[in-house]
């Protein structure tokens, strides 16, 4: 199950950070990572 | 004279309707009465949030709220549980065995 | 008595906020598994990233686990199954 939701959220934020040509995840990729699955996360800006 | 203060709000109007603005799309349209509405809607959540987490903080004798206090705070109330789906980092779970 | 161990455990850990996993394993598995995603092993992550996905999946399986312990009590057992798992994801949807 960790490894599903992993994969699910990591190819998502990779994709973002991608997008912003970055080569470094950031918390504001996981963030919108989760928004974009239904798991909003509070905390990280 | 503000908006927030004609209407007696604390949250800010004009702030809410330039982003309501901005996020409807681009340019689009948004009545002032529509701003002020969902400014008194945000400032009543708030309010009720932060009650519930003062209360839960001051149980523990801190004066300060902590990620914690929210969570137990929004956890514990039947509404406030459904209504906010998010996870809050630091927040842990409700003691329930 | 077999249990008692257990639930004073619990009871310490519903308690705290404290993050469980250890940090470098789940790095290392984060790493892993971004690997299938990214052409080269030149991708970083900001450690506040991997806190935050730390939070998210730590937030994910202890909701997961207290229904897939609902299913087992469900069946009168007080072993967590393989399929206690999947019965719980497949009513979540």
């Amino acid at each position: 199950c960790l490894k599903v939701f992993l994969e699910k959220i990591i190819r998502d934020a990779v994709t973002y950070a991608e997008h912003a040509r970055r080569k470094t995840i950031q918390p504001v990729d996981i963030v919108c990572a989760l928004r974009k699955n239904k798991r909003p996360l509070y905390g990280f800006g | 004279v503000s908006r927030s203060s004609k209407a007696g709000l604390q949250f800010p109007v004009g702030r809410i309707h330039k982003a309501m603005k901005s996020r409807v799309n681009r340019g689009g349209r948004v009545s002032a009465n529509a701003a002020v509405y969902a400014a008194a809607i945000l400032e009543y959540l708030t309010a009720e949030v932060l009650e519930l987490a003062g209360n839960a903080s001051k149980d523990w004798k801190m004066k300060r709220i902590s990620p914690r206090h929210l969570q137990l705070a929004i956890r514990g109330d039947e509404e406030l549980d459904t209504l906010i789906k998010a996870t809050i980092a630091g927040g842990g779970v409700i003691p329930h065995i | 008595r077999p249990g008692a161990l257990a639930l004073r455990e619990i009871r310490y850990l519903q308690k705290t906020t404290l993050l469980l996993i250890p940090r470098l394993p789940f790095a290392r598995l984060v790493r892993e598994i971004a690997l299938d995603f990214w052409r080269d092993d030149t991708l970083r992550f900001q450690a506040d990233a991997l806190e935050a996905l730390q939070e998210a999946a730590e937030a994910y399986l202890t909701l997961l686990f207290e229904d897939v312990n609902l299913c087992a009590i469900h069946a009168k057992r007080v072993t967590i199954q393989v399929k206690d798992v999947q019965l719980a994801r497949r009513i979540r949807g």
